[in-house]
């Protein structure tokens, strides 16, 4: 069972100023660090839960922590995979999902089955590769996309060059 | 080549080709043309002088001196250019890097930008900004929002309830910066969006800036009894800002609707499929 108040608690604490100015001495800001990571477990079992429940399928879900560097285990190994997007605003709104992977050609499709328009662009910095598409998501609600790699296909990711490519 | 720029429907950055920096920016919808130049700088921190014992620390933020330090003159560049993201990749040092972005039918330009671990081996500590400088006549006046509440007038050297004798006249005219900062000239208005909290400040007409990162040497004696250094070779801090160019009276709602979007941004949750049907019962 998941439990939201961990990182409730957690949240509380790093009200203070300390937590997020650099005003705490090394090893209570290592605390700070320490009881948010904690608070985030549990939470992630009971959003899993809640997903399972409004989406009707129970799946294995994953947490990509590191998505801001680049590193997600699962979408960088997986031949296929599943990407929800959850919207907690109050307006329908359109978000560039990215998404780190290891090959270059994939099928995006939405959740009516429709194949959506993607890329796979080179990281300069790194040489690493991210996939990116474009989700549409409604109002307090979420969205579910489904990626699969294209085996054989030729590889269509783009190149660092200044150069103007056709859309799909 | 020499024109460096992204373009999408509603904005187009320019770079100058020479330094790599961003150089100019255009709202194509309302055909607004504004240069600004952006680059990062740093402010060596003070260890004391004869006016003040005071260093720069974990609470206190008071540089050296006035004028901050470039971080390079020149960025080294690389443009990724497809259907869906346009990209300037600037490198400016082996720590100081940033990507600016456009997607389509996006109505602001994006800066990810990646700074630190910050080098102390030259003794002194450094207090990173990114700056833009334009051409606006802002007569002293600028706008952040302050601890969550409502967007407040700052104006330069001036506090509104007493005299002030300005001492400090660069950490006495930061602010804290919770979303956004702005500057306008009665026509058009600069807006940057911030995805934390941060200081921020514009010390000339035309100008603004955010501090993003900072790593010192010395304790400043208010309490913490350790300077702002961490341990090994230091952080590396990665972050956004969203600019938008907008005429003054409508650019409320471009940056409040944007704001929104950013704090109540869309969560990710990723899973290999095929599992099992879920019933409640």
């Amino acid at each position: 069972s998941g439990d939201s108040a961990p990182l409730n608690e957690a949240m509380a604490v790093l009200q203070h100023h300390d937590a997020v100015s650099g005003t705490s001495r090394q090893h209570v800001a290592n605390d700070y660090a320490r009881q948010l990571a904690a608070g985030w477990g549990p939470c992630e079992v009971l959003l899993s839960n809640s997903l399972a429940r409004l989406s009707g399928s129970k799946e294995d879900f994953t947490y990509c922590r590191d998505l801001n560097i680049s590193v997600c285990p699962l979408t960088q190994t997986a031949k296929s995979f599943q990407v929800t997007i959850y919207n907690p605003l109050g307006r329908k709104v359109d978000w560039m999902v990215r998404l780190p992977v290891s090959e270059r050609v994939f099928d995006v499709r939405d959740p009516n089955g429709t194949i959506v328009p993607s890329d796979v662009v080179i990281l300069p910095s790194s040489d690493g590769l991210e996939l990116l598409f474009s989700a549409s998501v409604p109002a307090l609600g979420f969205s579910i996309y489904s990626v699969t790699q294209v085996p054989g296909r030729r590889p269509h990711a783009h190149s660092r060059q200044p150069r103007s490519q056709k859309s799909w | 080549s020499r024109v460096l720029d992204i373009q999408n429907e509603y904005i187009r950055a320019r770079f100058d080709p020479d330094t790599g920096f961003l150089v100019e920016l255009e709202n194509l919808e309302q055909n607004l043309l504004l240069p600004v130049r952006q680059a990062f700088y740093w402010y060596n921190a003070s260890v004391g002088n004869n006016l003040s014992t005071q260093v720069s620390g974990a609470y206190i933020f008071r540089p050296n001196r006035q004028e901050p330090l470039i971080v390079s003159h020149w960025a080294q560049t690389r443009v990724v250019k497809t259907p869906l993201v346009q990209e300037v990749h600037q490198n400016f040092s082996a720590w100081c890097s940033q990507v600016v972005r456009l997607y389509p039918g996006q109505r602001h330009l994006e800066l990810e930008w990646t700074v630190g671990p910050i080098p102390v081996g030259d003794g002194w500590g450094k207090e990173v900004i990114s700056r833009f400088d334009t051409v606006l006549e802002t007569k002293g006046l600028f706008y952040t929002d302050s601890n969550g509440r409502e967007i407040l007038e700052r104006r330069r050297d001036y506090r509104p309830t007493w005299k002030l004798n300005q001492t400090e006249p660069v950490a006495g005219n930061y602010y804290p910066v919770n979303s956004r900062i702005y500057i306008r000239d009665g026509h058009v208005q600069l807006t940057v969006l911030t995805d934390r909290s941060q200081g921020g400040s514009s010390l000339r007409d035309g100008s603004v800036e955010l501090m993003v990162h900072r790593r010192l040497l010395k304790d400043d004696g208010r309490g913490v009894g350790e300077p702002l250094l961490e341990e090994g070779s230091g952080l590396w801090v990665r972050g956004r800002h969203l600019v938008l160019l907008d005429k003054a009276q409508t650019a409320a709602t471009g940056h409040r609707l944007q704001a929104e979007k950013e704090v109540l941004a869309p969560q990710v949750v990723l899973a290999p499929g095929g599992g099992a049907p879920y019933h409640l019962g």
